[in-house]
């Protein structure tokens, strides 16, 4: 399953 | 996290802190459009619905946080406060904003990282936050006399989206596997839209007198 980079950022 | 990501998010806290000096000590919000306000409401409303399912770091939460709790409240005090709301230039700020919204909605169901109700509106966020100093930027425009507080709000806001340009060069070169076309082409396009602003504000620091953009 494609997993989508983590969101760190605001 | 880097020198430019925290000078990015600081420069960003500054422009909210100055938005609340102006709305709470003076008591005014002239010459802030409500229109863009009420667009960051929902860009962090929409972007932060992951406060519910991930957990990155506390100061990530409290951030987080903060622009909720400041962009929802600047809102209502400028829509209902019975001093502040008098001095709301209603009659310039005519931006037809909610034309924003659909586009945004159109471009993020067909361009997402992944097509699920928290990505679809995470993406819808960064492209709705890329236009929505726009009409923030008519008003200006409009305003025969900037005033000071005013112009150096959107003077932050404009540094928070440069930084943020420079800590996504810095990643992209020192982190593995850091890619965020969506965020990176948002940001940019983002980060032109000020570059009229900073150049008229440059100008006029530089000539010490008095912000004034073209017609």
């Amino acid at each position: 399953c494609f997993q989508v980079p983590q969101k760190d950022e605001l | 996290m880097n020198i430019f990501r925290l000078a990015g998010d600081m420069t960003h806290l500054f422009s909210v802190l100055v938005l609340l000096l102006k709305i709470h000590t003076i008591k005014s919000c002239a010459g802030i459009s409500l229109k863009t306000q009420e667009l960051y409401a929902i860009v962090f409303t929409t972007r932060y619905l992951d406060l519910f399912t991930t957990y990155i770091s506390l100061y990530n939460t409290i951030m987080k946080l903060i622009f909720l709790g400041s962009s929802i409240s600047i809102v209502w005090y400028m829509r209902h406060h019975k001093v502040v709301r008098r001095s709301y230039d209603k009659d310039q700020d005519t931006f037809r904003h909610y034309l924003l919204m659909l586009p945004c909605l159109l471009l993020a169901l067909l361009i997402n990282e992944k097509f699920t109700f928290l990505e679809v509106m995470w993406a819808f966020s960064l492209y709705l936050e890329a236009v929505a100093i726009l009409p923030q930027l008519v008003l200006l425009q409009r305003t025969r006399n900037i005033d000071n507080l005013t112009g150096q709000y959107v003077l932050l806001l404009g540094a928070y989206r440069a930084l943020y340009v420079l800590n996504w060069i810095y990643r992209y070169f020192t982190e593995e596997n850091y890619v965020h076309w969506i965020t990176w082409v948002s940001g940019i396009v983002q980060t032109l839209l000020y570059a009229d602003f900073f150049y008229y504000y440059f100008q006029s620091w530089k000539n010490n007198v008095k912000l004034q953009l073209p017609a």
